[in-house]
């Protein structure tokens, strides 16, 4: 599924 | 990703060092708040459960491993290979006080109802406070070790970096999360204080001494 936008922040 | 994102990361990756190697060359834990370290191990936890089900790149999933694998390294040096070293006698501050009101938050304020997300919001909220019992201690002893407060200050600005992370982000990509600004603005003011003296003592002084 896409990827919450935030989510590729540690 | 951005340079302060990077920059971000990077302080927050070299403040897990720094404490990691102060505990394991110092044989002690001395000064060090081990309910705070147990509080940045559940952040961790709860917040990279996405480790299993999604992968975004090789740095985030690296960095991930590493955070996890040094907050439960320090948590086991704490209580277990340098037992005798922990001040518990300081570290009393009530972390049920944190992890309760921030659980109940995190079901009501988040951004949808789903078990990751509530878990990645609770981690986000807790984050903000999970400092608290290390500055309550080191309040308590009224100093700290010089490695200590840099410790702190390498962990209070990787958050303050990722503030202009989001400044950065909202103006160029449009994208902000609020749970996330607001956690991170929570938390780098409790690192205020702590800032204020590092700056103004930390010069030459063997030990920051904070009025109690």
């Amino acid at each position: 599924e896409e990827e919450a936008p935030g989510k590729d922040e540690l | 990703m951005n340079i302060f994102r990077l920059t971000g990361d990077l302080s927050h990756l070299a403040a897990i060092i720094i404490l990691l190697l102060k505990i394991w060359k110092t044989r002690s834990c001395a000064g060090i708040s081990g309910k705070s370290q147990i509080l940045f191990a559940l952040v961790f936890t709860s917040r990279y459960l996405d480790l299993l089900t999604s992968f975004i790149s090789l740095y985030n999933t690296t960095m991930k491993v590493i955070y996890i694998g040094c907050a439960y390294a320090t948590v086991y040096l704490i209580y277990a290979k340098f037992k005798a070293t922990y001040d518990g006698n300081h570290d009393t501050f009530r972390v049920e006080f944190l992890v309760v009101p921030v659980g109940g938050l995190a079901f009501l304020v988040n951004h949808d109802f789903s078990p990751l997300e509530i878990l990645w919001t609770f981690s986000i909220y807790l984050e903000s406070v999970a400092i608290l019992p290390q500055l309550f201690m080191i309040s308590k002893t009224g100093e700290a070790e010089t490695i200590t407060t840099h410790y702190l200050f390498f962990l209070g600005l990787y958050r303050a970096l990722y503030l202009i992370n989001w400044i950065w982000r909202f103006y160029f990509e449009g994208f902000f999360d609020m749970i996330a600004i607001v956690a991170g603005v929570v938390q780098t003011i409790l690192y205020c204080d702590f800032f204020y003296l590092y700056v103004t003592k930390g010069e030459g002084r063997s030990q920051l001494s904070i009025p109690t």
